[in-house]
């Protein structure tokens, strides 16, 4: 029983990629076989989890236009259990080269189907935009894992992102759901945070996961080193908070 | 003699919308008159500005694919020298409506063109993505303001962001210049945030400005009220921080 979560907000910044690198690889640890694909051009789970990017001989974009086998592209990390659809910067002009091709929306879901099975989980990472790159993620996904910031401007966008859901599922995924809501950056000494994590609360009633991911440094160095926060920094509160939160996640797919 | 100026980043959550409010406001304190424009669909300046988009009724959307006057949408701020341009959730649509129209990229130019000269500096406060909201942006301007969070990722999209400003410079703006780097979110107390600024300031030799902006929760408190940070917090490190930054800015300005 496979399942494709897409880690959407088209706000920036709000911790989708460190959601995407240390959620993925915490459940590698936990025994799950897990592939994380990176739409993003930025390319930012790729370089998280330590790829040289001009090493890469293929990576999303050539499955995306020039449809090769996504086999192909999928390259093993050092981590245990997790396999990554890397992306590189080839990706930026990509949007613009699926605009005239047929079933644009659809580039990614055809590709990843045919190797769906070979994974308990697979994650994809997306660009802070409602372009085609996103919209390919959200038409390929069961679900989606929506990153909040508890600050003000990330609490703002909630609106325009439950419409891109709704519009997506009307239009190109009937099936879509929401998988879960994490909230993260939290600091729990100021107001602010405190606050987003109530208004959150009512909005999404029952789908905010109970882990709040902390304002931790040691999850902004791990990136520089190019791993994720379990192998950079284990006793940290930031693995700590990834890995409860990997062990809910989990709860919740036994429930259904 | 009036001048136009993007702020621009393609990575998320960098300080774009932070630097465009309090840069813009402190600029209007200071006795210059100044438009903020907002071409992020996501609307945040206009929020951050205190106005209840709900309660407009023409934004930038209008001016960009219904052609009406840009005078008809300005109004005016409670502060001081400080006109916006709104954006409303409706500019979401903007970038598939604007594809199929004749000088797509060139929307924007043609409308600001007409009241430049109004103002002493026009900000444009870019969502985080290249699609043609940006485009325009960058079409428009006769140069760029890049905010640069002192942290990881931010690092390593800075010559993806490069690559992109030369693109515009190449094919739609041979004019085009770089204002000035600010790196914001800086903690003096992290060897990353030191690592980072080390790093910008070499790549982008003397365009950065020694202006730092620190990470300073009452910036991110802010917008919750509606307010620019001098009005919410005129003793704060991020209220000094941004009006050091407007004295800087104007320092350039008068070299040239
Ligand atoms: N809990 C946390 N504590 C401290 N720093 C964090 C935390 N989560 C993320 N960060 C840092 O904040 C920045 C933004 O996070 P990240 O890049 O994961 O967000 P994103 O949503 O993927 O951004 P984009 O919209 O550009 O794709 C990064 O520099 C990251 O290292
Ligand atoms: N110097 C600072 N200190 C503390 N918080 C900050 C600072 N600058 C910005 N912030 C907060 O960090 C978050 C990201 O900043 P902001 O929204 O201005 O970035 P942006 O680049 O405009 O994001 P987007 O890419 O979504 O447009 C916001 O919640 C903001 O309030
Ligand atoms: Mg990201
Ligand atoms: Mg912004």
């Amino acid at each position: 029983m496979s399942k494709i979560i897409a880690i959407f907000n088209q706000k920036g910044g709000v911790g989708k990629t460190t959601t995407n690198v240390n959620l993925a690889s915490s459940l590698g640890l936990l025994g799950k076989k897990i592939l994380a694909v990176d739409i993003d051009p930025q390319g930012n789970t790729t370089s998280g989890l330590g790829i040289d990017k001009q090493s890469l001989k293929r990576s999303i974009y050539n499955v995306l236009i020039d449809k090769i086998e996504v086999e192909t592209a999928i390259i093993q990390t050092p981590f245990k259990n997790l396999d990554l659809l890397p992306s590189t910067v080839e990706l930026a002009g990509a949007e613009i080269e699926l605009t005239s091709s047929l079933q644009r929306e659809l580039a990614l879901k055809n590709s990843i189907i045919k190797i769906k099975d070979n994974y308990d989980y697979i994650f994809i990472d997306c660009p802070p935009s409602l372009g085609l790159l996103a919209i390919n993620a959200l038409a390929t996904a069961d679900s989606v894992l929506i990153p909040i910031q508890c600050e003000y401007y990330a609490l703002e966008g909630v609106g325009m992102l439950m419409n891109t859901i709704q519009l997506v599922k009307r239009g190109l995924n009937p099936d879509l759901e929401i998988e879960g809501v994490v909230l993260s950056m939290f600091d729990g000494r100021n107001n602010l945070s405190i606050q987003v994590v109530e208004e959150v609360k009512k909005y999404f009633k029952g789908k905010v996961y109970t882990t709040l991911i902390p304002r931790n440094v040691r999850l902004a160095e791990a990136p520089s080193h190019g791993l994720p926060i379990m192998e950079y920094d284990e006793k940290s509160r930031g693995a700590e908070a990834y890995m409860e939160l990997a062990e809910e996640f989990l709860e919740y797919q036994e429930d259904e």
